[in-house]
């Protein structure tokens, strides 16, 4: 199973993790 | 002596062979996948379109009965299990799949009639603790496969494998007021531009996969409100990292829910999408929800429900508010 989001942020979001590292819940996944 | 050391002989010759041919395997296996990597680095795209499945085999692989399959996996394993074939079993399948069952509200494998309530385990409450700084963080536990801006409004499914926005999120709810007939055609880029509905933003997303042995609820990545439901029936074709290299459009074929609302930024949405393993998807918000159903579907129909017509306590009229953390929903089995 997956989760995908798909959402609107301001230009400068960025993510802070790779593709292929475990996450876990409540982790934040970008800065704003 | 003689004999014995003729024995001996005997036995080093049939012995060692099972395992160089096993070991000769092995290294043959671990040389195609470090080819494959390789691959990949050097040639870039190209080497990701020579990876993809072929149409025919695409085809081919939908027709394996998945969905009749998912839904027989989910019966058996809502069947109890008796008490003593508890331990062994969930224990099996907790060290098949890694799961971490200090982390389980309930860490006694006999307290779970079947293999359904151990999967849909819930979990201590202070072991994941949701990062109060930040406005955004992870829904679930799990693998990030993809992440990024959405570019010329495709999405990608893992690196360089792309697949439509505008068919995994379907048409937007509102149709403008001079759509013929009530149909209504958008481009991709207007499709795109009309997610964005503030100014100084980019669409942005992010996929992440939960294997088997991972905590199987999701909770609400950020503060937002829900408005709208969509329910695309679909296929349940497996969705582990291989296949979603394999299989462009993996999570256009499967079934999925979709929920679209509004936060602080714009746009926001969250999908869960099923897989073989993990047929049904629940979300606490819609009761009405039933995936997974027998009979067959046809491919582009989705069910839509808005969410702002509920009227329930936690309801209020714009949709229903997702607070950062709590729960909204779970992956079943089958």
């Amino acid at each position: 199973s997956t989760i995908v989001l798909v959402f609107e942020a301001p230009k400068d979001f960025e993510f802070v993790f790779n593709s292929g590292d475990k996450i876990r819940l409540g982790e934040r996944l970008g800065s704003l | 002596p003689s004999s014995g050391v003729a024995g001996y002989w005997r036995s080093l010759k049939w012995v060692p062979i099972p395992f160089s041919v096993g070991f000769a395997y092995i290294c043959y296996q671990q040389y195609g996948h470090i080819k494959k990597r390789e691959n990949r680095h050097i040639r870039g795209s190209q080497s990701i379109e020579d990876s993809l499945a072929k149409e025919w085999q695409v085809n081919l692989y939908r027709i394996v009965p998945f969905r009749s399959l998912s839904r027989l996996w989910g019966q058996v394993n809502s069947v109890e299990v008796p008490l003593f074939l508890r331990a062994p079993m969930y224990g099996l399948y907790a060290r098949l799949f890694n799961c971490n069952l200090g982390e389980a509200l309930v860490e006694d494998f006999k307290q779970y009639k079947n293999l359904q309530e151990f999967f849909m385990r819930e979990l201590k409450p202070d072991v994941r603790p949701v990062d109060a700084h930040h406005t955004l963080v992870s829904p679930c536990d799990g693998r990030v496969l993809h992440f990024g801006k959405v570019e010329k409004s495709k999405l990608e499914q893992v690196k360089g494998v792309t697949y439509s926005l505008k068919e995994f999120l379907g048409p937007r709810s509102t149709i403008p007021a001079d759509a013929v007939d009530g149909k209504y055609e958008v481009s991709d880029e207007d499709y795109h531009s009309s997610l964005c509905q503030k100014e100084g933003t980019s669409l942005y997303h992010c996929v992440i996969y939960l294997a088997p042995g991972d905590y199987h609820r999701f909770h609400s990545p950020t503060n937002w409100t829900a408005h709208h439901r969509r329910h695309f029936p679909g296929e349940l074709l497996s969705v582990n990292p291989g296949i979603a290299r394999w299989v462009r459009g993996l999570f256009n074929y499967n079934e999925r829910v979709c929920i679209t609302g509004e936060w602080q930024y714009g746009f926001f949405s969250l999908t869960a999408v099923g897989a073989t393993n993990v047929g049904s998807i629940a979300f606490y918000c819609d009761q009405e929800l039933c995936t997974n159903l027998t009979g067959k579907y046809k491919p582009g129909i989705y069910f839509d429900k808005s969410l702002k017509s509920c009227h329930k306590e936690s309801i209020d009229h714009d949709g229903v508010v997702m607070t950062k953390g709590t729960g909204i929903g779970t992956f079943n089995l089958g």
